[in-house]
């Protein structure tokens, strides 16, 4: 398992 | 002119015991409603939010609206002079580099104020979806502290299954596997003492122990803890601060390489 981003899920405001 | 006022350092003291291991400084961006602060650790894992209502402090006054960047290492420093019982007041001019904690014992005598140099830091804010979780549990924040402590000695990652039977969370790794079940409290005699689940669709998802245990840090602040999961999105585990406000984790899923 890799460890994923929360950037990937959330956009930049 | 920024002025906000809690009769007791006790809740401050707790809200910085379950930040300042996961973030070394962080944003508090101040307005006539409140104070937030909303920050990534250093991996870009997880997202704090922290949430206090300003009709929740004893006296709250903001003319403008402030952001003040802190090192919380420094402020959990300052915050351990404080006594638990102690009125603090937090202050900071319009525009100024620096904020002041000020500490008034309960009969007045002793009135101690730190000042701490304000940071500029150029922090993302990320934007957080409105979403519908397919299973959110509530349950004992002590349990919820209590097996991610156990599971971590298993593995460095924890599944975490919601079916409408109950939640279930396993850990395997070289020296064996853990798993522990809870099903959803029949009778409830103590609020604080049930397990409480509302699911849509069951969810099985995966999560490093690390973070989980770096959440529970907040455990003081609430007896109850709310996890909200969907597949393929971050888990939100909520504790609410009385009637201040609340703090969220947010933790990014482990997915299939």
């Amino acid at each position: 398992m890799a460890q994923s981003s929360i950037t990937s899920y959330f956009s930049t405001r | 002119m920024f002025e906000a006022r809690l009769m007791n350092a006790t809740i401050l003291k707790k809200i910085l015991d379950a930040v300042k291991d996961l973030l070394n400084e962080g944003t508090f961006d101040c307005s006539d409603s409140g104070i937030q602060l909303q920050a990534m650790d250093n991996s870009h894992v997880s997202l704090v939010s922290l949430t206090l209502r300003s009709d929740s402090f004893d006296k709250f006054r903001c003319d403008r609206n402030l952001s003040m960047g802190m090192n919380l290492g420094t402020m959990a420093k300052i915050l351990k002079c404080a006594n638990n019982d102690d009125t603090v007041t937090i202050k900071a001019q319009d525009n100024a580099d620096t904020v002041t904690f000020m500490f008034e014992s309960q009969n007045h005598e002793k009135v101690s104020d730190y000042e701490m140099k304000l940071m500029n830091l150029d922090q993302e804010h990320l934007g957080i979806p409105d979403t519908d979780y397919s299973c959110v549990v509530r349950m004992p924040s002590m349990e919820f502290a209590r097996i991610c402590r156990d599971l971590a000695q298993f593995s460095e990652s924890m599944v975490i299954c919601c079916t409408k039977e109950g939640v279930k969370f396993s850990a395997s790794g070289d020296l064996g596997s853990a798993n522990v079940k809870l099903a959803q409290t029949s009778n409830v005699d103590k609020e604080e003492e049930a397990v409480i689940i509302e699911m849509q669709e069951p969810v099985t998802l995966t999560f490093a122990c690390r973070y989980l245990n770096a959440f529970t840090k907040a455990t003081p602040l609430c007896n109850q803890v709310q996890l909200s999961m969907s597949a393929d999105v971050p888990l939100v585990v909520e504790y609410r601060i009385s009637d201040l406000g609340h703090i969220r984790y947010y933790l990014a899923p482990k997915i299939e390489e």
